[in-house]
């Protein structure tokens, strides 16, 4: 059976 | 023969702090998809676009010799601010990652 990673994506910081 | 894809190649690039923002935008962080802090924009007329190296798709591996491998997207986006604002120095240092 496939194992999927899910992260959730990023915030955008402008600096 | 051989055929190198998507190597990894750690760059050096010095911004001098020539205006008044750093003018990055940067996406990513641990626990994100994008695990290292990523440039998504640079601004016009900023430190970072007069310095002209810096790159939209870079990845930023240190700053100032503090490695941001393993910070989330609040403390590595702090470290790249308070680089820049503090007066002992006037210029950022990044060490970046982009593919050859």
């Amino acid at each position: 059976r496939e194992k999927r990673l899910t992260l959730p994506p990023s915030e955008i910081t402008l600096l | 023969g051989l055929t190198q894809v998507g190597i990894m190649e750690p760059v050096l690039i010095r911004v001098p702090k020539c205006a008044s923002t750093l003018g990055i935008a940067v996406e990513g962080g641990a626990n994100t998809r994008q695990t290292l802090p990523r440039i998504t924009t640079i601004q016009k007329g900023s430190s970072a676009h007069i310095c002209g190296r810096l790159r939209v798709g870079q990845v930023i591996l240190e700053v100032n010799g503090v490695s941001l491998k393993g910070m989330e997207h609040r403390d590595a986006t702090r470290v790249i601010a308070e680089a820049y604002k503090t007066k002992d120095k006037d210029f950022v240092d990044f060490l970046i990652a982009e593919f050859n």
